[in-house]
């Protein structure tokens, strides 16, 4: 009775999780069990179908050290684009923008300009570089986000950041596309005696083989 | 395509973190295959806040460097296998293991070469212990070996053994790929090219006809 019908969860499970075994312990928290960092996932209205969530947000509340792997397939998506260009820039970044629905790949300079709008949108309602956001996008290819609903859900999206499991469990199914299944893990473990944690979330389903530097 | 976000409060380097970052990158979202497609989108961002008060990791060698590249292998490999898992039209995971190789890149390339081998796809899905096939997608991966040093385990069931075919029990053999695909389980696949030092892992899944018809109805 206490969950709402609007519960990430209602809409897909949460995949098995097949870590190695090693000197960690697998905690709750998926990509805000690390301190530091918040996230979110809502729906903004991006998918052609359904209201399953399809905007995600990962936010640090310093700046992170950031480092990224793309595609090497020569047709990049505008944010690949973008982010490549953003992270030789800046060697650190405070947020990750990421969007279900549209690929934004094959969508030549306007799509591209889409990004940047996009990422200064962000970047100014956190009051950071916008070189410090990056941003993903997944969906059918050939089509352009849609825009004005992503810009029209920021402020919620923002206003939506928890560090919560809940946080990270609505990101996680927001990027999802034709997957059956969320993805998140974290896990717990010792560097040089201190207790370290590392998280992630991760979407896919087909159209994986990838190939990336 | 397929996307990714990495968070850890552990305290590292930028030059560092973007190697380690790679080298977990090419030991889990870089080996697994659904389809053999590429996508344009294809992303990982990784983050390091360093709030656990950890020590600094300024070299890759140290030991404190070893520890938190083992972290990030770990979740990386945990969210690359749940992906191939999750491939459209599955019905069970495929994890394929190479020894034996000079490196562990060549044995790596061995591994996928076998996982994302449409023929070993088909015969896992149709619960055919095909041998000959997993031996040919190893040898054209492009990476020399002897194939008398092949040797190509099913589960616990050995098929191939310095390059022989052996009398395997067909029907135990079928019977561990049925069981793996009604459970939406793991098929092993464990391949030894020699006696080098080197070893890799590769993920994919089965193909099925659910697969034609996801794509066939998602167009792009």
């Amino acid at each position: 009775v206490a969950s709402s019908v609007n519960e990430p969860s209602n809409y897909i499970p949460a995949a098995p999780i097949f870590i190695p075994e090693g000197p960690w312990k697998e905690i709750p928290g998926g990509i805000t069990a690390a301190k530091g960092f918040k996230a979110a996932g809502i729906y903004g209205g991006l998918r052609a179908k359904g209201e399953k969530p399809d905007l995600a947000l990962v936010t640090c509340d310093i700046d992170a050290t950031a480092a990224g792997a793309f595609t090497t397939n020569m047709v990049a998506a505008a944010p690949v684009l973008y982010c490549k260009k953003a992270l030789d820039i800046s060697k650190v970044a405070r947020a990750v923008l990421i969007n279900a629905g549209q690929a934004n790949a094959a969508t030549g300079d306007a799509g591209y300009q889409d990004v940047l709008e996009c990422a200064d949108t962000l970047a100014m309602m956190l009051k950071v570089k916008r070189e410090e956001v990056l941003i993903e996008s997944t969906g059918v290819i050939g089509q352009r986000i849609k825009k004005e609903a992503l810009l029209n859900a920021v402020p919620r999206l923002v206003n939506s950041l928890t560090s919560s499991i809940d946080g990270a469990l609505s990101a996680a199914v927001a990027i999802t596309t034709t997957d059956l299944v969320s993805k998140s893990v974290a896990i717990e473990s010792q560097v040089g005696g201190t207790n370290i944690r590392v998280g992630g979330m991760a979407k896919g389903s087909g159209m994986i083989h990838p190939n990336m530097a | 395509t397929m996307l990714g976000v990495i968070t850890t409060d552990a305290l590292v380097k930028s030059d560092v973190w973007r190697k380690m970052v790679q080298i977990a990158v090419n030991r889990s979202f870089n080996q697994i295959t659904v389809d053999g497609d590429t996508s344009t989108n294809d992303t990982v961002i990784a983050l390091a806040s360093g709030l656990s008060g950890s020590t600094p990791i300024s070299s890759i060698n140290c030991n404190e460097a070893v520890q938190l590249q083992a972290c990030l292998d770990a979740v990386m490999q945990g969210l690359a296998k749940s992906i191939a898992w999750d491939g459209e039209g599955a019905t069970c995971l495929i994890e394929v293991i190479v020894t034996g190789a000079e490196s562990e890149v060549k044995a790596a390339k061995i591994a996928r070469s076998v996982a994302s081998s449409s023929l070993v796809k088909a015969a896992v899905y149709g619960r055919d212990p095909n041998w000959g096939r997993i031996a040919a997608a190893a040898g054209h991966a492009g990476i020399p070996f002897h194939q008398n040093n092949l040797h190509i385990m099913l589960g616990d069931i050995l098929l191939m053994d310095k390059g022989q075919p052996l009398a395997f029990d067909r029907a135990a053999a079928g019977n561990y790929l049925k069981k793996a695909g009604e459970t939406h389980g793991t098929v092993g696949i464990y391949i030894s090219v020699g006696d080098g030092t080197g070893s890799g892992q590769a993920w994919g899944c089965d193909l099925s006809y659910d697969y034609v018809k996801i794509n066939a109805q998602y167009t792009t």
